[in-house]
């Protein structure tokens, strides 16, 4: 019976499982100890993710420009205003049809940003960041409306729908019934995947400047070896404990998002796509995005 | 505040502060060796070396890339600052999880007692200073709060099932003024709740990313109704379609990062694509966990994709 038990566990969990379970634990325990190969971990980050942009959008700016081109030359080359727009028109469609290619504006809407933290652990030094964000017409804005149910309402109608939902058959097991031949009848959606965003809806704060829009954020972080020293220079000086910690300990802005050398206007999706563009393509840049990503504090993977 | 029928001056402005980890053996003057944890012979030596040997000896407050965790003196001058300097221009408090030291001393684990007491000792200061002191009640809060649960917040560490279970009551208990009441039934299942920090327009959902992370041992995908990502998906799902009914705008946030690094490939495609598919309501996503500084751009068509492959 053991024997079958453990052959049991082995077939349901899968050697590559066990090695991803095991890896991504492994980090998770290293996240406690002395900072190693972040370095590496950041010039992972830019070539998976910051250098796919940049080709992706290279390809777009590339693309736009020969069709600005184009349409430069139709101009040039008729008198008729609407043979040209016809043209124009014409040549436009066929291009888009024909490259398959991603506008930039369609790059910069199939992205979101996951925005990870500095901490307050000293791993680096301490931070946290005030975000900025617009609430200009707020008050212009219609005011709450009353005519939808209760949140108290919605979240009981919730769990029972949920409940519902879980206790009808399991995606999974009509995928398997698919797949041993038995009859399971049409496979229900699975609702853990969501539709797509009808084209009513307009695109929100994350793409288009509008009320909510991150506008800025305030990078603050506290410079642990000088607040120490400052702190034991008090001491000596003959203060007393509290009173040294209170005149030595202080954070500071570290940088915020519009400053120099990568500065951001405004904190769309676009604006941190271009910055993956621009740490790409300059060293220097990415120099001091490393030294932000480590706090300040003068980390390296020696 | 509805609830409260009272007013207050938006800023503009919120904070998002994370993987605090204060540690109550850190000691001054321990050795960064053994983790700034006092080790009576060890320290008792180092101490007579005299001052050239001061930097191996964990300072006041924390010392940056030692592998120790904060000292308790660290939070408290953190949370210090933040009363004295920033309350007051701030709307709200996103705080992301990691409110204890790490299980990384083997000659004193981490008891699941010690992550509840410290967990209730840093949301008691938190409510201390957010807290609208011209009211006795202490749902009153003068700048809303929204905590989320961190994978070292759990005990063992990344182990967390579904509820209800000592855990999820716990974290309830602790938490209670800042959860809606109306969300502890479905809080004491998932730890997953929604707050609305401007009332009527803007709100952020905490997320209880332990069900969607590789290092939860009790996870394996976000395909099955059994899993607790699943679940957790479903609900994001109704209630990202409830906010955008209402015309509200939603910050997510949560400890670990919805990345591929972290996330099972299942549920980083499955939530990666409702943040895509919802973009018309959210404003961004913020996280910790990993203690750095940067930004991940993730792709909701390519999610899209690799779901209708497996598919």
């Amino acid at each position: 019976d053991e024997t079958f038990w453990f052959d049991e566990l082995n077939e349901k969990q899968k050697p590559l499982d066990i090695y991803n379970y095991a890896e991504a634990a492994s980090e998770a325990h290293m996240m406690g100890a002395k900072p190693v190969n972040k370095v590496s971990y950041m010039t992972k980050v830019k070539e998976e993710y910051y250098e796919t942009i940049q080709k992706e959008l290279k390809l777009a700016y590339t693309q736009e420009n020969i069709y600005d081109e184009e349409e430069e030359e139709i101009t040039e080359s008729d008198d008729s205003i609407d043979l040209l727009l016809g043209k124009k028109k014409k040549k436009k469609g066929n291009k888009r049809k024909k490259g398959r290619n991603p506008t930039k504006d369609e790059i910069y809407e199939k992205y979101s940003i996951v925005n990870i933290a500095g901490s307050v652990i000293p791993t680096f030094n301490p931070s946290f960041r005030i975000w900025e964000y617009n609430i200009s017409g707020i008050n212009e804005e219609t005011s709450i409306n009353q005519n939808y149910q209760p949140w108290d309402e919605f979240f009981a109608d919730l769990e029972v729908k949920i409940d519902n939902e879980l206790s009808s058959s399991d995606p999974n097991e009509n995928s398997m019934n698919i797949m041993k031949g038995k009859k399971g009848g049409k496979k229900k959606p699975d609702k853990t995947i969501p539709r797509r965003k009808p084209s009513e809806y307009p695109l929100g704060p994350a793409y288009v400047e509008q009320l909510f829009s991150p506008t800025k954020f305030i990078e603050y972080y506290a410079d642990l070896d000088q607040i120490n020293k400052d702190y034991l220079s008090l001491l000596q000086d003959g203060k007393d404990k509290n009173r040294a910690a209170d005149e030595a300990f202080k954070f500071q802005v570290e940088y915020t998002s519009d400053d120099k050398p990568y500065s951001m206007k405004s904190l769309l999706v676009k604006d941190f796509l271009n910055v993956a563009v621009e740490l790409c393509d300059d060293s220097t840049e990415w120099t001091t995005f490393l030294d932000r990503a480590f706090i300040s504090s003068g980390y390296s993977d020696d | 505040n509805i609830r409260t029928n009272s007013h207050r001056k938006l800023h503009g402005r919120f904070l998002h502060i994370t993987d605090i980890h204060p540690d109550r053996f850190y000691e001054e003057n321990a050795s960064i060796d053994n983790l700034c944890h006092p080790d009576n012979e060890q320290s008792k030596h180092q101490n007579n070396r005299g001052k050239d040997q001061l930097s191996s000896l964990a300072p006041r407050f924390g010392k940056a890339m030692s592998g120790c965790d904060a000292p308790v003196d660290l939070m408290e001058y953190t949370l210090k600052w933040i009363n004295e300097t920033l309350r007051d221009h701030i709307d709200f408090v996103i705080w992301t999880g990691d409110n204890i030291r790490h299980d990384n001393d083997r000659q004193i684990p981490r008891t699941e007692s010690q992550i509840f007491e410290m967990n209730e000792i840093v949301s008691g200061k938190f409510r201390d200073i957010f807290e609208n002191k011209r009211t006795a009640d202490p749902r009153d809060f003068d700048i809303e709060i929204v905590p989320s649960l961190g994978n070292n917040d759990v005990f063992p560490h990344n182990m967390f099932s579904l509820g209800p279970t000592l855990q999820t009551r716990e974290m309830f208990k602790i938490w209670d003024v800042f959860i809606p009441q109306e969300q502890r039934r479905w809080f004491d299942r998932g730890v997953t709740y929604l707050k609305e920090v401007i009332p009527g327009k803007l709100a952020v959902i905490s997320i209880n990313t332990l069900y969607l992370y590789k290092a939860n041992p009790l996870v394996d995908n976000c395909n099955s109704k059994k899993e607790p990502g699943y679940q957790l998906l479903l609900w994001l799902g109704y209630t990202l379609e409830e906010l955008r009914q209402r015309n509200m705008k939603v910050w997510l946030s949560g400890h670990v990062p919805p990345i591929l690094k972290n996330f099972d490939k299942s549920c980083y495609d499955k939530f990666t694509l409702w943040t895509h598919e919802y973009r018309d309501i959210i404003v961004g996503g913020v996280y910790g966990h990993m203690n750095m500084d940067h930004f991940i751009p993730i792709d909701g068509e390519q999610a899209r994709r690799d779901l209708e492959t497996l598919e």
